[in-house]
């Protein structure tokens, strides 16, 4: 089963 | 902000608002830009139009306009095909005018939008240099999210450097959709061209990337650039004036 990622980890906020 | 073909602006909200219901437009004089999440957080898009892409274009202080994407399509659909638009903001108001002019100039129409009070989330996006960057048609890459989002609700997408490959499975089975490099590029529009530094294969929701096509009318040509690990970006450029730009977190084996 895969899992969707959210942005956050990838981006942060600026 | 005036547009002689109003239909770009209409273009790019039917590209937005199926991902985001309402954003906030930054305007300043080099142009407006707009960064918005949609609800879940998986996705993101980021719009630049450039003044010098307006027909006019004056902006005297910075101001950030929260608007309903859907409201502003509603308007927008009123709008004649040839029609020229011009959308202004007035110093101390809380709505936003869109005014449309028929293209010999004998029906005008004004509409007010009030403007909402959003506190949007920045996220700062790195340029990053990416592994893989692919240009194909985006009708192309509209009709393959929808092949395979018959056979499933995720698409894997592998790079070599013959060319990338789409595939979706599910209960009903699976599919793929290979499609070679153009060679002999007679029309640009219609090649697939792919930067290759090293291979890469990621997972991505399909349904984010179908809404992501709702943007292609802008542009015959789709970008997507990937990564191992990193987000997708999906770029739709908007000639003369800017771009409108997806980025999707890629789905990850538990």
């Amino acid at each position: 089963k895969r899992h969707q990622n959210q942005l956050r980890p990838y981006y942060s906020s600026a | 902000a005036r547009l002689l073909h109003g239909s770009i602006f209409a273009k790019v909200i039917e590209g937005l608002r199926e991902l985001v219901n309402e954003a906030t437009w930054e305007c300043s004089g080099n142009g407006i830009t707009l960064q918005a999440m949609d609800s879940s957080h998986v996705a993101l898009v980021s719009l630049v139009m450039r003044s010098e892409g307006f027909e006019s274009y004056r902006c005297d202080r910075n101001m950030s306009l929260g608007i309903s994407l859907v409201s502003m399509s509603k308007v927008l659909k009123t709008m004649g095909k040839d029609d020229s638009l011009t959308i202004r903001v007035n110093d101390d108001s809380d709505s936003i005018i869109i005014a449309m002019e028929s293209q010999n100039q004998d029906k005008f129409a004004d509409y007010e939008l009030r403007l909402m009070d959003l506190d949007s989330e920045h996220l700062g996006i790195p340029d990053t240099d990416y592994s893989c960057a692919i240009k194909m048609p985006s009708s192309e890459f509209s009709r393959i999210c929808r092949d395979m989002s018959i056979m499933g609700d995720s698409v894997l997408i592998c790079t070599t450097k013959e060319g990338v490959k789409f595939s979706a499975k599910g209960d009903l089975g699976q599919g793929s959709i290979r499609l070679v490099q153009t060679t002999n590029i007679e029309k640009e529009e219609e090649a697939v061209i792919i930067e290759m530094k090293e291979a890469v294969a990621l997972t991505f929701a399909v349904r984010y990337l179908s809404m992501f096509c709702k943007a292609a009318p802008l542009s015959p040509q789709v970008g997507l650039s990937l990564s191992e690990d990193t987000p997708l970006m999906c770029e739709f450029k908007i000639a003369e004036m800017g771009h409108v730009r997806f980025y999707l977190a890629p789905k990850i084996e538990d």
